[in-house]
């Protein structure tokens, strides 16, 4: 599914800038 | 014969006060190592090893997190959704781990 995807991309992209 | 065996009494025995006390902590366990509280970790931990594709669902997460109200375990699961540990997958009630260690 696109929204999973799409989903988990949006959270790493949080994750990576909550560590930058 | 000399059987001087004489031990060797160089110093005396330092007691180091003030260091080495061990369990000094005052221990709030809300913050663990990697900023997340205690409910946070668990609720992480479990999604983490949730080994389905489409990840944990609340309810499981719930029952298994029984001795937490429901509330808390909500706002575990917000949090680590703004914080891009977990997110949700094939609907909203599904989560995923981020860190896929």
């Amino acid at each position: 599914l696109v929204r999973i995807q799409r989903n988990k991309a949006a959270a790493l992209l949080r994750l990576a800038a909550r560590n930058v | 014969s000399k059987a001087h065996n004489q031990a060797s009494v160089g110093r005396p025995s330092i007691s180091n006060s003030g260091m080495g006390e061990p369990g000094n902590y005052s221990g709030n366990n809300f913050m663990p190592a990697n900023g997340l509280n205690v409910v946070q970790n668990q609720v992480l931990n479990l999604i983490k090893a949730c080994p389905r594709p489409e990840g944990l669902n609340f309810q499981d997460l719930r029952s298994q997190l029984q001795h937490m109200p429901v509330a808390s375990v909500k706002q575990a699961v917000d949090f680590l959704c703004n914080e891009g540990h977990i997110y949700s997958t094939v609907d909203d009630d599904h989560f995923k781990s981020t860190d896929a260690e």
